[in-house]
């Protein structure tokens, strides 16, 4: 079994302070991932961020 | 004949108990297997100018080989044979051996004696002891629904959303469309997400009363009294709504103060949105219910009565729009900061969903499926829109347990 989560976040602003994440670049006052592909989650961890 | 009845000698022969449950299987297999065929011969006789097409999925032999097998009918049937009572003394170490060999963590369950488990639906459904999944601090953050595996995610370019590198399926297909003639705008999820609900075509309208009293009080959730600005948010500490003045008497506020309170309409952000996507597969000795991933309110479901395929990582290599064909009830609504939906996806070993709050919602069953086919759009589409005429539908807290899947 699968759960799919579709969502709208904002997008922010590129921040080259924050650095890299392994995925992609930090956004400042917008979405941000958590995890990576293939990584075990458990209930309550954090996806991402805003 | 007379004498023949009186004088015969009865024997009783003893039959393996294997043999005798095998030859029960394949009697029901072949059962439900000729019900579905007469249920679609006569879908196929009937005049149906919006019939769909039972979809035959592309890909290399092994995929076209299951799409040839009922895997409905065996996912039911698997259904039913774990709900056979294993015996006493045999359930400690039956449910040993599964947790061994699909990794369960026997600590985390919320009922310690294994006796108490009667068949395999009732281990796979297990709760957990409260307080083994702690909710991340960070109140922006939004939580992962379930324990598993992330096999993708990412952001939605131009309505497609990437099952693995290089394999899409558009945002529509898994979705459902709220207006399936017209040209969906793809860049958009206003075409998805309707507020004028209920949709023409929806055979049936969750009306419960039951549903009003629970959230009349729309600010209570699991026991914390949340004021509107923060029950979005997630967080119960928000300053309370109208502002309370001590010169002044506080009245309640209308149900139009409180729809304009809504501090983030998802169709007028401020800033610029983008559509995200997450896809979490769930082992089978996951734990296997899903929970809120964020605080949101749900406002419609769509059942989409698909097929039962493995979801497991290799298919969903090798079959695209594996969540497009599979059976799924998609969860429609709204977070603080837009549009936000939650799709759990069947599979033929774990074919039933259920919603805790959707007492009318029933999946892996010959009527849904036939309701569901019925219609032109593919999907049966219930509102939760009388949950609260505050919200438009059914608020859901942070980490609240939502549903989950069971056994066939």
């Amino acid at each position: 079994s699968t759960v799919v989560l579709v969502f709208e976040a904002p997008e922010g602003e590129m921040s080259e302070k924050e650095g890299w994440d392994g995925e992609g670049q930090w956004r400042k006052g917008g979405w941000n991932w958590g995890v990576r592909n293939g990584q075990r989650v458990k209930v309550g961890e954090a996806l991402g961020w805003v | 004949l007379g004498r023949a009845l009186r004088d015969t000698k009865i024997r009783w022969y003893p039959i393996p108990a294997a043999l005798g449950i095998g030859f029960l299987g394949l009697a029901q297999l072949y059962k439900v297997n000729e019900r579905e065929k007469k249920a679609r011969r006569e879908e196929e006789e009937g005049e149906k100018p919006y019939r769909r097409k039972r979809i035959r999925p592309t890909g290399p032999w092994q995929v076209q080989v299951m799409s040839t097998l009922p895997l409905k009918a065996m996912s039911r049937l698997w259904g039913r044979f774990n709900e056979l009572v294993i015996p006493y003394y045999l359930r400690v170490p039956g449910f040993k051996l599964y947790s061994w060999v699909f990794g369960v963590n026997l600590s985390e369950v919320s009922e310690p004696d294994l006796h108490a488990y009667p068949n395999l639906a009732a281990f796979f459904s297990r709760t957990l002891r409260p307080g083994v999944r702690p909710l991340d601090p960070n109140p922006s953050a939004l939580l992962s629904p379930a324990d598993g595996r992330v096999l993708s995610f990412g952001l939605i370019d131009g309505g497609e959303v990437e099952q693995v590198k290089g394999m899409t399926y558009s945002l529509d297909a898994l979705l459902g469309t709220s207006h399936p003639s017209s040209a969906p705008n793809l860049s958009s999820p206003s075409h998805l997400f309707a507020r004028e609900t209920p949709a023409p075509h929806a055979p049936h309208h969750v009306d419960s009363e039951a549903l009003v009293k629970r959230d009349e009080e729309f600010a209570i959730l699991n026991g914390i009294r949340y004021t509107l600005p923060g029950l979005l948010s997630g967080s119960p500490s928000a300053p309370h709504f109208p502002p309370t003045d001590a010169s002044t008497p506080s009245l309640p506020p209308s149900e139009e103060e409180v729809s304009d309170s809504l501090a983030l309409p998802w169709y007028n952000l401020p800033r610029r949105t983008a559509l995200y996507y997450c896809v979490i597969y769930l082992a089978p000795g996951d734990y296997h219910r899903f929970h809120s991933p964020t605080a949101w309110v749900a406002e419609k479901r769509r059942h989409f009565a698909g097929e039962l395929y493995s979801v497991s990582p290799y298919l969903q290599r090798t079959l695209p729009g594996l969540f497009t064909l599979n059976e799924r009830v998609a969860l429609l609504g709204r977070w603080r900061h837009g549009f936000f939906s939650m799709t759990p996806v069947g599979a033929t070993n774990v074919g039933s969903i259920v919603i805790n709050f959707d007492a009318e919602l029933r999946t892996n069953s010959l009527l849904s499926d036939s309701a569901a086919d019925k219609s032109p759009s593919g999907f049966s589409e219930a509102t939760y829109g009388t949950a609260s005429r505050v919200l438009h539908g059914r608020a859901l807290g942070r980490g609240e347990e939502m549903g989950g899947f069971k056994l066939g």
